[in-house]
């Protein structure tokens, strides 16, 4: 069960966002799901530069970048062990 | 909207009329210069990508024209897709004369990049997409803002929406639908939209994840659920996918409801018990169930209505 510590022990938040975001307009329900595995297990990661750089290293800056194009932002990330959750606007 | 992103893999979900796929070349970009990943390049003889799996899919939309660009009609997002990726297969799933059918694409795995043996993967996903909310259900997912502004200032970190997101979690016990017998570690994330709507973000055992996002707007009230939890091994064995389809269920209370379950392997327990689950969802008929046979994947397919 979730407890209130999860409130506070955000990887990323952007409090300016979550103040004003609106989502009067987002009035479609269905989702659009797009999954990639670049490779099946990170085990099977390449380290073309010397080291093993993953997804996880991308900052998150260039995650928002990436994102603008889907039109969404970026309110949160909680991180675990082996994944960052982003949650997004609309 | 949520994005999970792990080393070797990313699942974005996106509601509204966000423009999913068109990040597709920024993102393969954006991986290529920062991590050198030679997967992230075009292939010289076909000019496309050829990663070990991609999957897109999405329900029928209320309302089609008003999404953007390629995303107004689903050939369309074939089209594009396809741009982009070698051995892709588009699928028609349910009625095509009705307004509730789901659409997938799918890419041949890429088995050349399989490098070393992998340790038993208990990899599934379960999708409940929910229309037609029971109205007092619905409104647990309206909260006026500046109801709690003391006690978010008593957590200074905080803000209003992650607060009410927090608060719309535990009064609905969508953070206890998965029997965690294990003691598996939990991080959750939520937020509570204005005027209304709620997503969230729930982590089991670092590793695993569910995310419900949902609009209540009566007359388009939607609500959905996605995971890639093993129930089986957070609850040891004392809890199944039905069990868990029904607590969602019991959430929500929609008129009508798809399930979509993929698993690698279709003689894992789960996938069986989900064959025989028509008689086994209180309150509800089902309409349709398709199974397809998906190279390394099985799919299964159900479409559900309140019985009347």
């Amino acid at each position: 069960t979730v407890t209130e510590k999860e409130l506070t022990n955000h990887t990323y938040i952007d409090h300016e966002l979550s103040a004003n975001l609106d989502s009067a307009e987002a009035f479609e329900g269905p989702e659009k799901l797009l999954e990639i595995w670049f490779y099946a297990d990170a085990q099977d990661i390449p380290e073309p530069r010397g080291t093993k750089k993953t997804l996880r290293d991308i900052e998150v800056a260039k995650w928002v970048e990436i994102l603008k194009l889907v039109k969404c932002e970026v309110l949160s990330v909680r991180s675990t062990a082996v994944m960052d959750a982003f949650l997004l606007s609309e | 909207s949520s994005l999970f992103v792990y080393d070797h893999k990313i699942t974005l979900k996106t509601c509204g009329t966000t423009t999913t796929l068109l990040c597709l070349q920024l993102l393969f970009d954006t991986i290529n210069t920062e991590l050198g990943w030679d997967v992230c390049k075009r292939i010289e003889s076909t000019g496309k990508y050829f990663p070990y799996k991609v999957f897109y899919s999405r329900r029928c939309f209320m309302f089609p024209l008003k999404q953007r660009s390629i995303h107004k009609n689903w050939s369309n997002e074939v089209d594009y897709l396809n741009t982009f990726f070698s051995c892709g297969r588009s699928y028609l799933v349910g009625r095509n004369d009705e307004s509730n059918h789901w659409n997938l694409y799918v890419t041949e795995t890429n088995k050349s990049m399989v490098q070393k043996a992998k340790s038993e993967d208990p990899d599934e996903t379960l999708e409940i997409l929910m229309t037609g909310l029971d109205h007092e259900r619905a409104k647990q997912f309206i909260r006026k803002r500046g109801l709690c502004e003391q006690q978010t200032a008593e957590k200074s970190e905080e803000d209003e929406g992650h607060m009410l997101g927090f608060n719309i979690t535990k009064s609905t016990k969508l953070d206890l639908v998965y029997e965690n017998n294990i003691k598996a570690a939990f991080h959750h994330d939520a937020f509570a939209f204005t005027p209304c709507g709620y997503s969230a973000n729930m982590m089991l055992d670092e590793e695993y994840y569910y995310t419900l996002h949902v609009t209540p707007e009566k007359g388009w009230s939607y609500a959905s659920f996605e995971s890639n939890v093993p129930v089986a091994k957070i609850s040891q064995g004392k809890q199944d996918n039905v069990q868990v389809l029904n607590h969602v269920l019991q959430v929500f209370q929609p008129n009508d409801f798809c399930v979509t379950f993929f698993t690698k392997d279709d003689l894992k327990e789960s996938y069986s018990r989900y064959m025989q689950i028509g008689e086994q969802v209180p309150g509800y008929s089902r309409r349709d169930r398709i199974i397809y046979d998906l190279e390394d994947y099985q799919l299964l397919y159900m479409r559900f209505e309140r019985s009347l």
